[in-house]
């Protein structure tokens, strides 16, 4: 799902 | 994972450990804004909300505690220590962040990828963190005094932000899934402009192996 790829850099 | 996201990374560790130990061993702060200190304290806490919620990865989770670790401890040095707030520069460092953080927020209102409460702030953070840096150019500008490990500071951070754009145009072009992210490139992006101006007086004075000093 998009959010969790999104949020996958510091 | 890619070697300039990981470069990158490691690159932002440095700027913050140079700082803790400058505040560490020498028991001084002198050229650091508080203001940016502050502004990156909230970047993290409100970037780094999912911690307890969604598990990335151990190095995503740990170091995700040692920036909310550092940074808030770096406010707190700064704030409450006897002898290091000795050394605060406070008369010149008057930037009004707070001119940043309700900007920043609206448009995170407004433009964002999902209106969801973790999604505003997410990108609320991204924006501030891009902006986040300009007290402590303002403060550079004024106090013309650029210690090594100030200029250290601000360079190593410079260079975790050329790094991640790197890391962004490798994963475009490796990554097949990876999808466009427009607001993190954006936002990255005009980050790393603000240090360019900074990057050319920093790299010149070293070439010439003189006292950095920007002009007025």
């Amino acid at each position: 799902p998009a959010t969790e790829e999104n949020h996958d850099e510091l | 994972m890619n070697i300039f996201r990981l470069a990158g990374d490691m690159t932002h560790l440095m700027s913050i450990v140079v700082l803790l130990l400058k505040m560490h061993t020498i028991k001084s702060c002198a050229g650091i804004s508080l203001k940016t200190q502050e502004l990156y304290a909230l970047v993290f806490i409100t970037r780094y909300l999912d911690i307890f919620t969604d598990f990335v990865s151990l190095y995503n989770t740990v170091m995700k505690i040692f920036f909310l670790g550092t940074s808030i401890s770096i406010v707190w040095y700064m704030r409450y220590h006897k002898v290091v707030k000795q050394s605060y520069d406070k008369d010149h460092d008057t930037f009004r962040h707070y001119f940043l953080i309700l900007p920043c927020f609206l448009l995170a209102l407004i433009i964002n990828d999902e209106f969801t409460f973790r999604e505003v702030l997410w990108t609320f953070s991204l924006y501030l963190e891009a902006v986040a840096i300009i007290p402590q150019l303002v403060l550079l500008q004024r106090t013309k005094n650029i210690d090594n490990l100030t200029g250290n500071y601000v360079f190593f951070l410079g260079a975790y932000r050329g790094l991640y754009i790197l890391n962004w145009i490798y994963r475009y072009f490796t990554d097949s899934h990876y999808r466009r992210k427009g607001i993190t490139w954006t936002s990255g992006i005009v980050q790393t402009l603000l240090y360019a101006d900074f990057f050319y007086y920093y790299i010149r004075s070293w070439r010439r192996n003189e006292r950095l000093n920007l002009p007025a």
